[in-house]
Protein backbone atom coordinates (compact mmCIF):
# COMPACT_ATOMS: atom_id res chain seq x y z
CA UNK A 1 0.00 0.00 0.00
CA UNK A 2 1.25 3.19 -0.61
CA UNK A 3 0.33 7.15 0.41
CA UNK A 4 1.53 9.95 -1.19
CA UNK A 5 1.08 13.72 0.17
CA UNK A 6 1.73 16.98 -2.46
CA UNK A 7 0.55 20.16 -1.03
CA UNK A 8 -3.09 20.03 -2.12
CA UNK A 9 -3.39 16.62 -3.13
CA UNK A 10 -3.22 13.44 -1.21
CA UNK A 11 -3.38 9.88 -3.01
CA UNK A 12 -3.52 6.69 -0.82
CA UNK A 13 -3.86 3.14 -2.69
CA UNK A 14 -4.71 0.04 -0.10
CA UNK A 15 -4.93 -3.41 -0.51
CA UNK A 16 -6.40 -6.54 1.37
CA UNK A 17 -8.95 -5.74 3.59
CA UNK A 18 -8.24 -2.22 4.11
CA UNK A 19 -11.09 0.11 4.95
CA UNK A 20 -9.70 2.86 2.71
CA UNK A 21 -13.12 5.36 2.46
CA UNK A 22 -12.41 5.71 6.44
CA UNK A 23 -9.38 8.08 6.00
CA UNK A 24 -11.73 10.68 4.21
CA UNK A 25 -13.43 11.86 7.37
CA UNK A 26 -10.58 12.64 9.73
CA UNK A 27 -8.72 13.95 6.47
CA UNK A 28 -11.20 16.51 5.81
CA UNK A 29 -10.98 17.82 9.58
CA UNK A 30 -7.01 17.61 9.17
CA UNK A 31 -7.00 19.70 5.63
CA UNK A 32 -9.44 22.03 7.16
CA UNK A 33 -7.29 23.07 10.13
CA UNK A 34 -4.81 23.95 7.51
CA UNK A 35 -7.74 26.33 5.98
CA UNK A 36 -7.57 23.67 2.72
CA UNK A 37 -11.47 22.78 1.06
CA UNK A 38 -11.78 19.54 -0.77
CA UNK A 39 -12.68 20.39 -4.40
CA UNK A 40 -12.21 16.95 -6.61
CA UNK A 41 -12.36 13.53 -5.23
CA UNK A 42 -11.32 10.02 -7.31
CA UNK A 43 -12.25 6.66 -6.35
CA UNK A 44 -11.40 3.76 -8.37
CA UNK A 45 -10.71 -0.47 -7.63
CA UNK A 46 -10.95 -3.30 -9.54
CA UNK A 47 -12.72 -6.09 -9.28
CA UNK A 48 -11.96 -8.02 -5.77
CA UNK A 49 -10.54 -11.65 -5.80
CA UNK A 50 -12.33 -11.98 -2.44
CA UNK A 51 -15.14 -9.88 -2.69
CA UNK A 52 -16.86 -11.47 0.28
CA UNK A 53 -14.08 -10.63 2.14
CA UNK A 54 -14.78 -6.61 2.20
CA UNK A 55 -15.60 -5.47 4.96
CA UNK A 56 -18.15 -2.40 5.57
CA UNK A 57 -17.99 -0.17 3.68
CA UNK A 58 -16.38 -1.86 0.83
CA UNK A 59 -18.80 -5.06 0.81
CA UNK A 60 -19.95 -3.80 -3.20
CA UNK A 61 -19.74 -0.49 -5.00
CA UNK A 62 -23.35 0.75 -4.02
CA UNK A 63 -22.21 0.80 -0.46
CA UNK A 64 -18.88 2.58 -1.34
CA UNK A 65 -20.95 5.11 -3.54
CA UNK A 66 -23.08 5.66 -0.17
CA UNK A 67 -20.25 6.31 2.26
CA UNK A 68 -18.76 8.78 -0.51
CA UNK A 69 -22.11 10.65 -0.62
CA UNK A 70 -22.57 10.27 2.93
CA UNK A 71 -19.01 11.84 3.31
CA UNK A 72 -18.41 14.72 0.89
CA UNK A 73 -18.99 17.74 1.21
CA UNK A 74 -22.27 19.37 -0.74
CA UNK A 75 -20.38 21.74 -2.88
CA UNK A 76 -18.88 18.76 -5.31
CA UNK A 77 -21.62 18.77 -7.12
CA UNK A 78 -20.45 17.40 -10.20
CA UNK A 79 -20.41 13.65 -9.61
CA UNK A 80 -20.22 10.13 -11.69
CA UNK A 81 -20.32 6.49 -10.37
CA UNK A 82 -19.49 3.90 -13.35
CA UNK A 83 -18.44 0.46 -13.54
CA UNK A 84 -16.47 0.02 -16.82
CA UNK A 85 -16.15 -3.31 -18.49
CA UNK A 86 -18.01 -4.92 -15.49
CA UNK A 87 -14.74 -4.64 -13.78
CA UNK A 88 -13.48 -0.81 -13.55
CA UNK A 89 -14.80 0.79 -10.82
CA UNK A 90 -14.49 4.74 -10.37
CA UNK A 91 -16.37 7.63 -8.58
CA UNK A 92 -15.77 11.05 -9.32
CA UNK A 93 -16.59 14.09 -7.25
CA UNK A 94 -15.58 17.76 -8.13
CA UNK A 95 -16.72 21.46 -7.93
CA UNK A 96 -15.37 22.30 -11.00
CA UNK A 97 -15.66 20.51 -14.67
CA UNK A 98 -11.71 19.63 -15.48
CA UNK A 99 -10.70 20.50 -19.30
CA UNK A 100 -9.21 17.43 -20.25
CA UNK A 101 -8.53 18.93 -23.72
CA UNK A 102 -5.45 20.82 -21.89
CA UNK A 103 -4.30 18.73 -19.40
CA UNK A 104 -1.26 16.77 -20.74
CA UNK A 105 -0.52 14.70 -17.42
CA UNK A 106 -2.28 10.96 -17.00
CA UNK A 107 -2.30 8.64 -14.57
CA UNK A 108 -2.18 4.94 -15.45
CA UNK A 109 -3.47 2.21 -12.94
CA UNK A 110 -2.06 -1.35 -14.35
CA UNK A 111 -3.66 -4.58 -12.37
CA UNK A 112 -2.23 -8.20 -13.14
CA UNK A 113 -3.21 -11.54 -12.13
CA UNK A 114 -1.68 -14.66 -12.72
CA UNK A 115 2.31 -13.87 -12.58
CA UNK A 116 4.39 -15.89 -14.14
CA UNK A 117 5.20 -18.36 -11.19
CA UNK A 118 8.82 -18.13 -12.03
CA UNK A 119 9.27 -14.54 -11.76
CA UNK A 120 6.94 -14.37 -8.59
CA UNK A 121 8.61 -16.80 -6.66
CA UNK A 122 11.47 -13.95 -7.07
CA UNK A 123 8.97 -11.77 -4.49
CA UNK A 124 9.32 -14.24 -1.33
CA UNK A 125 12.15 -13.67 1.34
CA UNK A 126 14.78 -16.60 1.29
CA UNK A 127 14.69 -18.81 3.78
CA UNK A 128 16.66 -18.00 7.06
CA UNK A 129 16.73 -14.42 5.99
CA UNK A 130 16.44 -11.97 9.01
CA UNK A 131 17.49 -8.80 7.11
CA UNK A 132 15.00 -5.81 7.74
CA UNK A 133 12.01 -5.29 5.03
CA UNK A 134 13.94 -2.33 3.52
CA UNK A 135 17.00 -4.17 3.00
CA UNK A 136 15.17 -7.45 1.56
CA UNK A 137 12.97 -4.66 -0.56
CA UNK A 138 16.09 -3.59 -2.19
CA UNK A 139 17.54 -6.73 -3.35
CA UNK A 140 13.84 -7.76 -4.73
CA UNK A 141 14.10 -4.73 -6.82
CA UNK A 142 17.47 -5.43 -7.97
CA UNK A 143 16.79 -9.36 -8.71
CA UNK A 144 13.57 -8.76 -10.38
CA UNK A 145 14.60 -5.72 -13.19
CA UNK A 146 12.26 -3.45 -11.37
CA UNK A 147 14.71 -0.77 -11.34
CA UNK A 148 15.41 -0.52 -14.51
CA UNK A 149 11.38 0.70 -15.29
CA UNK A 150 12.41 3.89 -14.52
CA UNK A 151 16.17 4.17 -13.69
CA UNK A 152 15.71 8.07 -13.35
CA UNK A 153 13.80 7.62 -10.18
CA UNK A 154 14.81 7.16 -6.29
CA UNK A 155 13.38 4.07 -4.95
CA UNK A 156 11.79 3.40 -1.84
CA UNK A 157 10.66 -0.27 -1.39
CA UNK A 158 10.13 -3.03 1.26
CA UNK A 159 9.88 -6.57 1.44
CA UNK A 160 6.96 -8.34 3.40
CA UNK A 161 7.73 -11.67 5.30
CA UNK A 162 7.15 -14.20 4.35
CA UNK A 163 6.57 -12.89 0.71
CA UNK A 164 4.89 -9.55 -0.98
CA UNK A 165 6.55 -6.13 -2.06
CA UNK A 166 5.77 -2.61 -1.96
CA UNK A 167 7.52 0.41 -3.86
CA UNK A 168 7.07 3.69 -4.91
CA UNK A 169 9.30 5.71 -7.01
CA UNK A 170 9.84 9.51 -7.10
CA UNK A 171 10.89 11.32 -9.71
CA UNK A 172 10.38 15.24 -9.61
CA UNK A 173 6.59 15.72 -8.98
CA UNK A 174 5.73 12.31 -10.45
CA UNK A 175 5.36 9.05 -8.37
CA UNK A 176 5.15 5.42 -9.36
CA UNK A 177 4.28 2.26 -7.76
CA UNK A 178 4.53 -1.04 -7.57
CA UNK A 179 3.08 -3.91 -5.12
CA UNK A 180 2.88 -7.28 -5.67
CA UNK A 181 1.38 -10.69 -4.06
CA UNK A 182 2.89 -13.45 -5.62
CA UNK A 183 0.97 -16.39 -3.55
CA UNK A 184 -0.01 -18.92 -6.57
CA UNK A 185 -3.36 -19.28 -6.99
CA UNK A 186 -3.75 -15.53 -6.07
CA UNK A 187 -1.17 -13.71 -8.04
CA UNK A 188 -1.46 -9.99 -8.24
CA UNK A 189 0.63 -7.04 -8.91
CA UNK A 190 -0.02 -4.01 -9.92
CA UNK A 191 1.75 -0.87 -11.16
CA UNK A 192 0.44 2.87 -10.91
CA UNK A 193 2.74 5.82 -12.71
CA UNK A 194 2.38 9.47 -13.70
CA UNK A 195 3.25 10.37 -17.43
CA UNK A 196 3.02 13.55 -19.11
CA UNK A 197 3.16 14.83 -22.80
CA UNK A 198 0.66 14.76 -25.79
CA UNK A 199 -0.43 11.02 -26.83
CA UNK A 200 2.18 9.40 -23.96
CA UNK A 201 4.73 11.24 -25.30
CA UNK A 202 7.25 10.25 -22.73
CA UNK A 203 8.33 7.07 -21.95
CA UNK A 204 4.96 4.78 -21.74
CA UNK A 205 5.40 2.18 -24.24
CA UNK A 206 8.79 1.69 -23.03
CA UNK A 207 7.61 1.43 -19.38
CA UNK A 208 4.92 -0.34 -19.87
CA UNK A 209 6.83 -3.15 -21.62
CA UNK A 210 9.52 -3.79 -18.76
CA UNK A 211 6.32 -4.27 -16.53
CA UNK A 212 4.78 -6.52 -18.53
CA UNK A 213 8.24 -8.00 -18.57
CA UNK A 214 9.07 -7.96 -14.84
CA UNK A 215 5.69 -10.30 -14.44
CA UNK A 216 4.18 -11.62 -17.54
CA UNK A 217 0.88 -11.76 -16.29
CA UNK A 218 -1.69 -13.92 -17.97
CA UNK A 219 -4.38 -11.06 -17.54
CA UNK A 220 -3.87 -7.33 -17.61
CA UNK A 221 -6.16 -4.71 -17.21
CA UNK A 222 -4.69 -0.62 -17.91
CA UNK A 223 -6.69 2.38 -16.79
CA UNK A 224 -5.72 5.70 -18.19
CA UNK A 225 -6.78 8.93 -16.51
CA UNK A 226 -6.85 12.55 -18.27
CA UNK A 227 -3.80 12.89 -20.77
CA UNK A 228 -3.98 13.60 -24.73
CA UNK A 229 -6.50 10.89 -25.55
CA UNK A 230 -4.55 8.90 -27.42
CA UNK A 231 -2.14 7.25 -25.08
CA UNK A 232 -4.38 3.78 -25.36
CA UNK A 233 -2.56 3.29 -28.54
CA UNK A 234 0.72 3.12 -27.19
CA UNK A 235 -0.63 0.83 -24.36
CA UNK A 236 -2.11 -1.61 -26.80
CA UNK A 237 1.42 -1.20 -28.58
CA UNK A 238 3.33 -2.29 -25.70
CA UNK A 239 1.34 -4.46 -24.09
CA UNK A 240 0.45 -6.66 -27.22
CA UNK A 241 4.53 -6.65 -28.30
CA UNK A 242 5.23 -9.00 -24.93
CA UNK A 243 1.94 -11.72 -26.08
CA UNK A 244 -0.94 -10.34 -24.57
CA UNK A 245 -3.76 -9.49 -26.58
CA UNK A 246 -6.21 -6.76 -26.22
CA UNK A 247 -9.89 -7.76 -25.46
CA UNK A 248 -11.71 -4.75 -24.84
CA UNK A 249 -11.59 -1.21 -24.44
CA UNK A 250 -13.67 1.10 -23.16
CA UNK A 251 -13.90 5.07 -22.47
CA UNK A 252 -15.90 7.63 -20.45
CA UNK A 253 -15.80 11.00 -19.31
CA UNK A 254 -16.05 12.00 -16.14
CA UNK A 255 -16.51 15.67 -15.33
CA UNK A 256 -13.97 15.83 -12.76
CA UNK A 257 -11.07 13.51 -13.87
CA UNK A 258 -11.14 13.97 -17.67
CA UNK A 259 -11.34 10.64 -20.07
CA UNK A 260 -11.26 7.39 -18.65
CA UNK A 261 -10.16 4.61 -20.76
CA UNK A 262 -9.92 1.02 -19.74
CA UNK A 263 -8.43 -1.67 -21.65
CA UNK A 264 -8.33 -5.76 -21.13
CA UNK A 265 -4.93 -7.92 -22.17
CA UNK A 266 -4.69 -11.59 -21.45
CA UNK A 267 -2.26 -14.19 -23.69
CA UNK A 268 -3.40 -16.75 -25.87
CA UNK A 269 -4.53 -19.13 -23.48
CA UNK A 270 -6.68 -16.57 -21.31
CA UNK B 1 -16.04 -13.97 6.09
CA UNK B 2 -14.99 -16.46 3.33
CA UNK B 3 -12.09 -18.56 3.78
CA UNK B 4 -9.56 -16.97 1.50
CA UNK B 5 -5.70 -15.62 0.30
CA UNK B 6 -4.76 -12.39 0.64
CA UNK B 7 -6.37 -9.87 -1.69
CA UNK B 8 -4.51 -8.00 -4.10
CA UNK B 9 -6.50 -5.95 -5.91
CA UNK B 10 -6.49 -2.33 -4.67
CA UNK B 11 -8.65 0.32 -3.63
CA UNK B 12 -7.11 4.01 -4.87
CA UNK B 13 -8.15 7.49 -3.19
CA UNK B 14 -7.62 10.65 -4.40
CA UNK B 15 -8.44 13.95 -2.83
CA UNK B 16 -7.47 17.29 -4.24
CA UNK B 17 -8.09 20.31 -1.94
CA UNK B 18 -7.29 23.97 -2.95
CA UNK B 19 -7.17 26.91 -0.35
CA UNK B 20 -2.97 26.98 -0.57
CA UNK B 21 -1.31 30.02 -0.38
CA UNK B 22 2.23 29.59 -1.66
CA UNK B 23 2.64 33.20 -0.29
CA UNK B 24 2.28 32.27 3.70
CA UNK B 25 3.49 30.90 6.09
CA UNK B 26 4.85 27.33 4.92
CA UNK B 27 5.91 28.40 1.54
CA UNK B 28 3.05 26.22 -0.47
CA UNK B 29 3.52 23.47 1.81
CA UNK B 30 -0.19 22.85 2.54
CA UNK B 31 -0.96 18.66 3.33
CA UNK B 32 2.60 18.85 3.97
CA UNK B 33 2.47 20.56 6.97
CA UNK B 34 0.47 17.59 8.28
CA UNK B 35 2.13 15.93 11.23
CA UNK B 36 3.34 12.52 11.14
CA UNK B 37 1.20 11.77 13.68
CA UNK B 38 -1.94 13.13 12.15
CA UNK B 39 -1.56 11.11 9.26
CA UNK B 40 -0.54 8.00 11.48
CA UNK B 41 -4.60 8.62 13.44
CA UNK B 42 -5.43 8.50 9.23
CA UNK B 43 -4.30 5.39 8.40
CA UNK B 44 -5.39 4.03 11.82
CA UNK B 45 -8.84 4.26 10.18
CA UNK B 46 -7.60 2.11 7.41
CA UNK B 47 -6.13 0.18 9.06
CA UNK B 48 -2.34 0.44 7.94
CA UNK B 49 1.22 1.72 9.26
CA UNK B 50 4.27 3.25 7.53
CA UNK B 51 6.82 1.04 6.92
CA UNK B 52 9.36 2.96 4.83
CA UNK B 53 9.28 6.48 3.56
CA UNK B 54 11.24 8.87 0.71
CA UNK B 55 10.91 12.84 0.23
CA UNK B 56 11.68 15.22 -2.53
CA UNK B 57 11.10 19.00 -2.82
CA UNK B 58 8.03 18.07 -4.15
CA UNK B 59 5.76 15.65 -2.51
CA UNK B 60 5.86 12.91 0.23
CA UNK B 61 5.95 8.94 -0.07
CA UNK B 62 5.18 6.34 2.15
CA UNK B 63 5.21 2.87 1.70
CA UNK B 64 2.51 1.09 3.85
CA UNK B 65 1.85 -2.27 5.67
CA UNK B 66 -0.96 -3.96 4.60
Amino acid sequence: SSLFVYPNKIIIKTCGTTQLLKSIRPLLIYAADLGLTLSGCRYTRGNFIFPKSQPYPHTNFREEISFLEANLPNSLIYRNATVMANQWHVFTASDHVISHVSDEVYTIEVCMTELDPVLARKFFRRPGDENPGEVAGKEMTLITGIGEINPNSTICDFAFDPCGYSMNGIENDRYSTIHVTPEDGYSYASFEWVGSGYGGGDDLGEVLKKVAQVFRPATMTVAITGGGGEEWTLVKGAVEHVGLRCRSCAADEFPAAGRVVFQTFATRRK
Amino acid sequence: MAVSGFEGFEKRLELQFSGDDPSAEGHGLGLRWLGFESLEKVLHAVQCTVVSAVANHYFDSYVLSE
